[in-house]
């Protein structure tokens, strides 16, 4: 995977959980 | 109410750039990266499809923005004269961007368009960290080497010229007869470029084109 965008990936879905 | 309307939108892009983020980082995996590049639309004259543009729009938008800030922040140049008529460096933003002596363009990346339309170009979609196919590296090696035979310059990038550019480059300069080892070809890019690495997997693919190269 690369890691950078996984990261990124996993920030926004964190961040759509604590918006939602 | 608005509030709450904002909080919905806000939830449903930031799941949506959370999806294609996983989506891509999926597809740039070792087990999928060689069969996935097309996922980007990036044809062979170097266009991104509008339909790529539109769906992984967060990708677009994060890649220009990490790029922007890296430009920004680094003090490398864009490129890096290796010998003369062989360049190596990054993603221009602009043909402006390009050496002045109007080089060919080797582009190495399946996630940036072409941006230099007037200068001869060939395109072997690879993504980030990964490594390209027999067919890609001979197609590659083939176009730098007539395109040298022309007396044209060569410019072989991919997205911060470190990389994928670099096993290109270094393949191009032994089918040229610049250098007589992958290892010599590295330490001169590294000598000019001092940020150019290749990671395990691409060393062992530049390795075993080399193998190959000998064996007929």
């Amino acid at each position: 995977l690369s890691p950078i965008v996984f990261t990124c990936a996993t920030v926004a879905a964190a961040l759509t959980l604590l918006v939602a | 109410g608005a509030a709450r309307d904002f909080r919905g939108l806000l939830v449903l892009a930031l799941a949506y750039s959370s999806g294609v983020g996983y989506m891509v980082a999926a597809a740039a995996s070792d087990v999928l990266a060689r069969k996935s590049t097309p996922l980007m639309g990036k044809n062979l004259g170097g266009s991104i499809h509008p339909l790529s543009w539109l769906l992984l729009l967060p990708y677009h938008v994060g890649l220009r923005v990490k790029l922007g800030v890296q430009r920004l922040v680094s003090k490398e140049p864009l490129y890096n004269r290796v010998l003369p008529g062989w360049y190596i460096g990054g993603w221009p933003w602009s043909a402006g961007e390009l050496p002045a002596d109007s080089p060919s363009v080797l582009d190495c990346t399946c996630e940036l368009p072409r941006t230099a339309h007037r200068h001869r170009y060939c395109c072997l979609p690879i993504w980030d960290t990964q490594v390209p196919t027999t067919p890609q590296l001979e197609r590659g090696v083939a176009f730098a080497v007539a395109e040298r035979a022309l007396g044209k310059s060569v410019y072989v990038h991919c997205a911060h010229g470190h990389g994928r550019s670099a096993l290109l480059l270094i393949a191009c300069l032994l089918e040229a007869g610049q250098v007589s080892s992958w290892e010599e070809g590295l330490a001169l890019l590294q000598s000019v470029r001092p940020k150019v690495k290749l990671n395990a997997r691409q060393q062992v693919a530049l390795e075993a084109w080399v193998q190959r190269r000998r064996g007929g």
